[in-house]
This record gives structure tokens, sequence and C-alpha cells, in this order.
């Protein structure tokens, strides 16, 4: 184990009251100079056992922290409520039943470093994180036998089997295999090309949008301008909707609240043409 | 267009206070912010769509590997649609007709579908987009009965 990335204290919590330890530090890759920030939380499982799964878990983006995943989602200590200013126990966390390995990718995403300022793909991403893994088995043996399991969220969707697909290439060449079994993508994008066209038929599906608004546009051709401008009325009818909760709670920074005039406007500009609607969307609204 | 309406004041403090950067051992000179994209114009990404497709179907194909595509019905983002789609568009046959499981007291938690190549499909009934967020309750039900194999 590294010893000098184990973290004893993480406010408001002794790490010395639980039964599993949490690493953080760096991993680096060999011939670049970027080094990627990873925490390693222990199973609350027997830690000697071969048979306890490793999860590595990927947040989206692409450029998104994985310290989401840590803090707010899947982590023993997380901020329960949107409001919470301090970290609870999380009762529900899943190192319940797997060691998770949360990573920060590509470099330049959260804590991670990415002195070369590079242009990050899918493919590069993939073999970026390839190489940390087998960097995290180099510092982390013990861990090398257990089930894998690669997780994540959104835009993992194209993360996970691009390093699914890596490992499957380097076991088939190694002998040292990397023991994958599957993988579970939450919300995942799959399709950024399709994504635009499915967000238009939830929100009308969704009544979010008036019942005689015309995504047609779209269906035919999602690249047209007449498109781009079905999307811009789509936007602005739904600006105050949270997009990744349409029933939770939208925050605003009091900045974000400045071109609320502007945002009216445009509302009446959009009633003004579909002017037919307008009882429905008032109704709605 | 960033990630409107999200509360990450508290995680964003959290994480940028030195004494946590201290205790987590990372670069104290890094500011952290949740994507880099809206606040580092020095990361770039270009995404290939195509690709993501082509290599989840050549997953599909090695017969490997079990693939649990899960999605909060409330997210509109990425919404459970378009993972449907995306299924519709890959080259596997439905093994298991669409069905509705239950957690907590026996509470409708979605509806799943099975699919051949090791592929199973599910939606969490009023989750949204960071579904263990959402519904820890349910999340951990779903993870930890794919971890053991285990229907729901």
């Amino acid at each position: 184990l590294q010893i000098e990335d184990l973290v004893t204290y993480l406010p408001p919590f002794n790490m010395s009251d639980f039964n599993f330890s949490i690493y953080s530090g760096y991993l680096s890759i060999t011939d670049s100079n970027q080094s990627f920030h990873y925490v390693f939380v222990q199973s609350q499982l027997n830690n000697l056992d071969n048979n306890v799964p490793l999860v590595l878990w990927l947040n989206g983006g692409p450029g998104c922290s994985s310290m989401i995943g840590f803090l707010q989602e899947i982590g023993p200590f997380v901020f329960l409520n949107d409001d919470d200013e301090t970290l609870s126990y999380n009762e529900y966390s899943w190192n319940r039943a797997a060691h998770l390995l949360f990573l920060e990718s590509p470099s330049g995403v959260g804590f991670s470093h990415n002195p070369l300022n590079i242009t990050f793909n899918d493919s590069q991403t993939a073999d970026h994180n390839l190489k940390v893994l087998q960097e995290f088995y180099s510092n982390y043996p013990e861990y090398q036998k257990n089930p894998l399991w690669l997780a994540g969220e959104s835009y993992a969707g194209a993360y996970i089997p691009l390093l699914a697909q890596r490992i499957k290439k380097f076991n088939d060449l190694e002998v040292a295999v990397i023991n994958l079994q599957g993988m579970m993508i939450g919300n995942g994008v799959t399709n950024l090309t399709h994504l635009p066209i499915s967000q238009l038929i939830y929100q009308k599906q969704h009544q979010l949008l008036p019942p005689t608004f015309d995504i047609s546009a779209c269906e035919k051709n999602v690249t047209s301008e007449d498109c781009e401008d079905v999307n811009y009325d789509a936007w602005i009818i739904t600006k105050r909707i949270n997009p990744y909760d349409i029933y939770g709670y939208c925050y605003y920074e009091e900045n974000e609240l400045e071109d609320e005039e502007e945002w009216i406007l445009h509302m009446k500009q959009f009633m003004m043409i579909h002017n037919d609607n307008i009882v429905k969307v008032t109704n709605h609204d | 267009l960033g990630v409107p309406c999200v509360q990450i004041d508290n995680i964003e403090n959290y994480l940028n206070n030195q004494q946590v950067k201290q205790y987590l051992h990372v670069d104290e000179s890094i500011q952290w912010f949740l994507c880099s994209k809206q606040h580092n114009k020095q990361f770039k990404y270009v995404s290939d769509p195509p690709l993501v497709m082509k290599v989840l179907q050549e997953l599909l194909n090695y017969n490997l590997y079990n693939i649990l595509l899960y999605n909060g019905d409330a997210d509109s983002v990425v919404p459970w649609i378009d993972t449907m789609q995306a299924l519709q568009k890959l080259q596997v046959t439905i093994t298991e007709e669409w069905r509705p499981y239950y957690v907590k007291n026996n509470q409708l938690g979605g509806y799943t579908q099975g699919y051949s190549n090791k592929l199973r499909f599910v939606t969490v009934r009023g989750a949204g987009h960071m579904v263990p967020q959402n519904d820890r309750i349910t999340a951990f039900y779903l993870f930890n009965q794919t971890l053991l194999g285990q229907a729901f």
C-alpha cells in the first residue's frame, strides 16, 4: 500500500474510526508529465479477500471531476443534501460491496495535472486510463486479482467502453491479465449525434415544451439551421427547469439572474411567433 | 452551457479548502472546478460518437462482460429514451421483456429489460442524471445485485 497517500483525516471524519482506509494522491504516466489524481476507498468487506470487486468510477463531461462521484454519489462520506456544508456518513456507500477507485481523467480535470495542454479525444483518454490503471496495480498489486468493474455516468458512457476495449486488447497480449468482469453506465452518452433529438422528444413527452412545439426540423436534420433555431427556442423555454433532474430544484447564482429581462423578452418573442399556443404555454408555466 | 441548476457550492468550497487539499495530498496550487471545459480554456476535447457505438458493439460481441446500462428517468440531459435508441442500434436481442422491478418496501423502482450478450437496461424511477445521489437506496440495490449476479 502507498502509505504516503493514506488519508488519516477527512474533515470532519477521523479515519481511524472506520474499518476501511482511503488513499489519495497521484498516479503518473511514465512517458509524459501528466499525473492523475485518484482516490482509492477500501471496501468495508474483508480487505484481504481477492473476491471483493474493485470498481473504477469515472464521472463524465468530458472534463468533469470524479470527486462528484466520491463526495456526492457513491463514496462513504457525502453531502447528503444539496445545501449541506459538512460531509455525512453515507449508509448506502458502494464501498459496502466493493473497493472504489475514483479517477480524475483525462489529465487537466479536477486535481489532475496537464502540463502539455493537449487536446484530448476519446481514444487518447482510453489509452491514458489504461496506463493509469496499470500504474494503480503496480502501486497496489494486492488488488490485481480482484474482479474489476468499470462504472460511471454521463460522458463515462464513452470513456468506459473504450477503456474496456483497451483492457481486452491488453489482456490478449499480456500474461498478467486485468480481471475485468463488467461495466455499469448511468445516463450514459453513447452517441452525441442523436442526443439532441432525444432531448427534444423527452422534453415534449414531459410537457416541458408546448404541445404544438414543432421538433420535426431536428428529426429531419440535426445539423440544420432550422434545428438550431428549434434547439434555441427549447433552451429558452426550459431555461428555469433543472435539466439534470426535471422535478428537482434549479439553483442559480446571483449573477446568472442578470439576464432576466433578456429571457423574458425571448419568451415574449417566442409566444408571439407561436401565438396560438399562448394559453397553453401560460398554463404550463 | 456548463452544468446549469446544479448546486455544487458545498463540494467546491470543501475541495478548495487548503487543509482538505493537504489531507488529500493534492497540489495545493490547483483550483478545483467541477468541469474543466467550462473553466479552463486550455482544456479541449474532441468526441467521436460513431467510435463509441462501434466499440460498444465490439464488447458485446465478445460476450465476456456483464453490461448494465441504467438511466434515472427524470434526466433530460441524457434521457432514458436516448439509451433505448442506442440499444435499438446495437445487434442484440431481447431475452427478457420490459418489466417492473421493486425496491424499498416493494415500491416500484423502475423498469428493466434483458438483452443477449450479458446486457441489461434499467430505469430508475424519479431519479435524475446523478442516480446514486438522487436515489441512494435504489442505486446501491442495483449495484450490489449486479455485482453479485443476482436478479432484481
